[in-house]
């Protein structure tokens, strides 16, 4: 693993010459150079300063300056703050047992999966012998409640749509009629918006009073670039965002935007998306995508 | 405020960090700064601007090379090819340019190859109707190829001025996707050898360095003649597109800015490195 950071550092490393120990000088370029793998990684540069400071915070720590196989000591712990800056392992969903739903509102950027992904976590849910209820509450975009339909009906599970309406009325009487018809979760499916964009995020806001979900999640474009600190932080400070799902990642995007949206949003990555089939959802695991992220 | 000082190692580094975040790539950002550095080495800065808009000539010279209007055939139907990676928002950028081709009088089509997605077709329907489009379908589950085929066809017989035809969104690394592309590519040529006669990849505007790879592997498997970068009414600022421009050789020639289909406007070099810094 690591091979693009290998590489780099190893070209870093040959540059230090015969000597066994390295100077403060080799440690500036050593962290010169996982700097240039982040960036190309797509992880936000505010990002890759915290990273790097607690990389040097931990190299100093280490007394790396009179280690005998600094090489060796850098790789572990470059991989020690990944993981710990990913993590934790968190893909558990608190199902609600007072009001007898449990309620699941997926938000994002447009584009970013989120109908497809609530097919997703439906299909999961079955597995998990729960009976949720997929909502259609992107009234905006052409077709969005027909494609919601189409997936639901692909996995049997069931749609609750309404011919007109606002999205915030649509929500709640739609967490109404999962509690009066035996539904134990709701997956509520909303439009695409840009955090900037005020009305859009009231309403989202609206939509979340009116339900009160018991999960919130961020649905990101696996390929997002330095703009992920933006609008994670646009939705992040909106409301308590309860986890993150990363779509698109079976490409070749090296995914820094998943370790960008962690550290801004500060709560777990539950899944990732690895396809357009409602199978494919994977629970996220920090070190897969540590690796992957350093190339 | 910088008047009166020498560029410093804090100064370049200001300069780095609003080119990086605008997603213009590390090593085109590094050699931008660099050239700023020899440039103003031991001069003192006069003004604030000065250092921007050094960089902003640099930005326009490596954008503006290339004519960015839309291909047209020499007898129509010009035939354009949509082609792009998941979500990032061709369905409506076809809707745009159906509206712009709509309202310069133009008679246009537009096919739907997508025949995967769910309600894919069904949403380009509607598109199609909202711009007064003729709109050529086999259903969903179709073969994409097919579609392709029989809207080129059916464009030559009513006189048609502008195909577009809308693919599914793929991923550049599924071999299988990439060659059906191909595939709709040389179905359309063998009704009209120049067609298609445009093919513009469209870019999701929030995209990082993926987006060269992304262009490089769908110019291979469909010779790209254009980029469309869509979002960017958000805050995202697109900056890949210059390492495209000038590696692989493809002019943007629209931008998308909103979710309405009159939310285009045609490539402004100048505007685009305007707000690259805004
Ligand atoms: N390859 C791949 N494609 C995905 C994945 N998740 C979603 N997609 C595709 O991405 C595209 C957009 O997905 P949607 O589910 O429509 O996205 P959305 O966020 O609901 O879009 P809006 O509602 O318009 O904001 C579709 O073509 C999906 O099939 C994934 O994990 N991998
Ligand atoms: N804000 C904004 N949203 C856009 C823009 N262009 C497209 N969108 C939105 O992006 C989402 C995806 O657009 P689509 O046209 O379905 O994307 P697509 O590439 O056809 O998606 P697939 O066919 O599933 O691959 C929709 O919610 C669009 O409204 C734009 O310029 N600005
Ligand atoms: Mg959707
Ligand atoms: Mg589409």
């Amino acid at each position: 693993m690591f091979d693009n950071l290998q590489k780099g550092l190893s070209r870093v490393f040959s540059g230090f010459g015969r000597k066994k120990k390295i100077t403060e000088e080799d440690l500036k370029e050593t962290l010169r150079e996982i700097r240039k793998v982040l960036l190309e990684a797509d992880v936000a540069l505010s990002v890759v300063r915290e990273f790097l400071s607690k990389v040097e915070e931990k190299a100093i720590g280490a007394d790396i300056l009179k280690d005998l196989k600094p090489e060796q000591t850098i790789v572990g712990i470059i991989n020690d703050v990944l993981c710990e800056l990913m993590g934790p392992v968190d893909h558990a969903i608190p199902y609600n047992t007072k009001r007898g739903v449990t309620v699941v509102m997926m938000c994002g950027l447009q584009g970013s999966g989120k109908t497809t992904t609530c097919g997703k976590l439906a299909k999961w849910f079955v597995k998990k012998s729960n009976k949720p209820l997929l909502v259609a509450a992107d009234l905006q975009r052409p077709g969005a409640v027909e494609q919601l339909r189409v997936v639901g009906e692909s996995i049997g599970v069931s749609v609750y749509s309404e011919e007109k309406g606002r999205p915030q009325k649509v929500c709640q009487r739609a967490v109404a009629h999962a509690i009066d018809k035996g539904f134990d979760v709701v997956i509520l499916d909303t439009a695409g918006r840009l955090a900037i964009d005020e009305e859009l995020m009231r309403e989202l806001k609206d939509i979340h009073d009116l339900t009160t979900p018991e999960q919130v999640y961020l649905v990101c474009d696996g390929m997002l670039g330095q703009d992920a600190v933006k609008s994670a932080k646009g939705f992040a400070d909106r409301f308590e965002i309860d986890g993150i799902i990363m779509t698109k990642l079976d490409g070749d995007a090296r995914g820094g935007a998943a370790l960008t949206v962690k550290s801004v949003v500060g709560k777990p990555i539950k899944w990732i998306g690895t396809g357009e089939k409602l199978e494919a959802l994977e629970e996220f695991h920090p070190d897969r995508i540590a690796s992957r992220i350093l190339g | 405020t910088l008047v009166g000082k020498t560029i410093d190692r804090d100064i370049l580094d200001s300069v780095l960090e609003v080119l990086i975040e605008a997603d213009i790539s590390p090593v085109v950002a590094e050699a931008l700064v660099s050239e700023l550095e020899a440039n103003y080495k031991r001069t003192v800065i006069e003004s604030e601007e000065q250092l921007t808009t050094f960089l902003k000539e640099k930005l326009k010279e490596q954008l503006a090379s290339r004519p960015c209007d839309l291909i047209v055939a020499d007898k129509p139907p010009t035939v354009i090819l949509i082609v792009g990676v998941n979500g990032s928002g061709k369905t409506t950028s076809i809707a745009k340019l159906a509206w712009l081709l709509r309202e310069d009088g133009k008679k246009v089509m537009i096919g739907a190859c997508d025949t995967f997605r769910a309600a894919a077709v069904e949403q380009l329907r509607i598109w199609a109707e909202r711009t007064g489009s003729l709109f050529e379908t086999k259903g969903q589950g179709a073969d994409p190829a097919a579609v392709a085929f029989s809207a080129t066809e059916k464009a030559i017989e009513q006189g048609v001025d502008v195909l577009i035809l809308d693919t599914a969104g793929r991923l550049h690394t599924n071999k299988n996707l990439m060659a059906e592309l191909s595939k709709i590519k040389r179905v359309v040529a063998k009704k009209i050898p120049e067609a298609p006669h445009e093919c513009l990849m469209i870019v999701d505007g929030t995209t990082g360095q993926n987006a060269l790879v992304q262009a490089m592997e769908f110019k291979k498997a469909t010779d790209v003649t254009g980029l469309f970068v869509t979002k960017l009414d958000g805050t995202a600022k697109g900056g890949v597109v210059i390492r495209i421009h000038r590696e692989i050789d493809i002019p943007v020639k629209f931008i998308g800015v909103g979710e309405k289909m009159e939310n285009i406007k045609p490539f402004d070099a100048g505007d685009f490195v305007e707000a690259l810094f805004s």
